[in-house]
């Protein structure tokens, strides 16, 4: 824009980079975008809080929404996302499009009481999403 | 995980997180994988497989349940609230290696009590820890005695006791009598007013037993109390008749298993720390230990 701007100064200004970006966004994603969805549990819900001591509640949250087709850098997805996106669309139907999915987690450190009394203090891997991408 | 009826399942929703009535029943069923398939425990993880147990209808029934000692659970809360934040995410804390603590009070102690117990008498108790809850996955990296003293008993501010512990164990099955494998001596002071706990790190005292996968930890500890502190400034005073609560057994682990959180440094890694663990939630270090500085 900067070049066309020398050659002819009375053009229209450019459209600007945040303008640009408005405008693209209504071609390439979804209204209901792939992305994290809070979900808070109480153990008391699933009546394990006799055993699990703490925490009280817990949110493990949820990746729900369109994957578009563009899918690109902003969900971290795999080449091979894109690339199963295209058999979905030209060659198979059968071959599922992809799935918005949990892309990495936060443990959670539990306390709870065993069968013979003990009590024991843990931290488990992979408890909390905390980003999703399309696979 | 092999396609097992209702889990993951994308007719059903998902069991973990659904919320019906009764979730624990609907877990049970989900996770029954189809007739004349290995029953689904080896797959769950530890946490799941011990709710998937204990559910109200759970595949053993509501196995009957020892609930621990209050102090052990005022103690298990505090070393909680200081591993995690409030939402439950393990706190980031340099140089900690542990990711599993357990808790064990005796399975039995019986106070060999003398007929006539003057003051100042040695008094010996005799404790069985059963350590069945230990998985494979599991390498120990601290054992601590956690000692408390029954607050309802009038005690003058702070005792001294003198203590000897003692290892028993049966070299061969048919052994009648338990021999001393080996021994400790060490003193603990208690301060009442400043705290309720005193930590006796027994760990090189236990390594032996449990390296061996011992799953039964005998010992007898003999104890005399005397009023004062020897390193303080009021010099020993008399005898003091002192009910001391049976110990429990703590013990700082690393659950090398997938389900388990693994904090990305390891001991040979970057700076070399001189401890595996951060010191555990302050009680007061017993005074008398034995190696003198921090195992």
């Amino acid at each position: 824009s900067r070049q066309r701007r020398n050659e002819n100064p009375k053009a229209a200004p450019a459209t600007s980079a945040g303008n640009l970006s408005e405008y693209l966004k209504q071609f390439a994603f979804p209204p209901h975008e792939c992305e994290l969805h809070s979900f808070r549990l109480s153990f008391s819900q699933l009546r394990w809080d006799r055993w699990i001591i703490a925490p009280h509640r817990y949110s493990p949250q949820f990746c729900r929404g369109d994957c578009p087709r563009a899918l690109g850098h902003r969900y971290g997805s795999p080449v091979h996302t894109m690339v199963q996106t295209l058999i979905y669309e030209r060659l198979d139907p059968s071959v599922p499009r992809p799935s918005c999915v949990p892309a990495a987690y936060s443990p959670l450190s539990v306390l709870t009481i065993e069968p013979d009394g003990s009590i024991v203090y843990k931290e488990y891997e992979d408890m909390i999403a905390t980003k999703c991408t399309c696979r | 995980l092999p396609r097992s009826r209702g889990w993951g399942d994308s007719a059903g929703a998902p069991g973990f997180l659904a919320a019906p009535e009764d979730a624990a029943s609907q877990l049970s069923a989900g996770l029954q994988l189809p007739q004349g398939e290995a029953p689904v425990h080896g797959l769950l993880p530890p946490l799941l497989k011990a709710l998937h147990d204990r559910g109200p209808r759970g595949r053993h029934g509501e196995a009957p349940r020892l609930q621990p000692d209050s102090r052990a659970l005022r103690y298990m809360k505090r070393l909680y609230r200081m591993s995690a934040t409030r939402d439950g995410i393990p706190k980031a804390q340099r140089g900690r290696l542990y990711n599993t603590v357990r808790l064990f009070a005796p399975c039995w102690e019986c106070e060999l009590r003398p007929a006539h117990l003057g003051k100042g008498d040695v008094h010996s108790v005799d404790l069985l820890f059963n350590l069945d809850r230990v998985t494979t996955l599991e390498h120990l990296l601290k054992s601590v005695l956690l000692y408390s003293f029954d607050t309802s008993v009038p005690i003058s501010s702070s005792i001294t006791c003198m203590c000897h512990l003692s290892l028993k164990e049966n070299e061969f099955s048919s052994q009648v009598c338990p021999s001393t494998s080996h021994s400790l001596d060490f003193s603990l002071h208690f301060d009442v007013r400043k705290r309720k706990w005193v930590e006796m790190d027994v760990t090189s005292f236990l390594q032996p037993l449990i390296a061996m996968n011992r799953r039964n930890v005998r010992m007898t500890l003999n104890f005399t109390c005397l009023t004062g502190d020897p390193q303080g400034s009021t010099k020993l005073g008399n005898a003091v008749n002192v009910t001391l609560v049976p110990p429990s057994l703590l013990l700082y682990l690393n659950d090398t298993s997938e389900q388990a959180y693994h904090r990305g440094s390891s001991l040979g890694h970057g700076r070399k720390s001189s401890s595996p663990l951060v010191d555990p939630p302050r009680g007061d270090r017993g005074r008398g230990n034995p190696q003198g500085k921090r195992a």
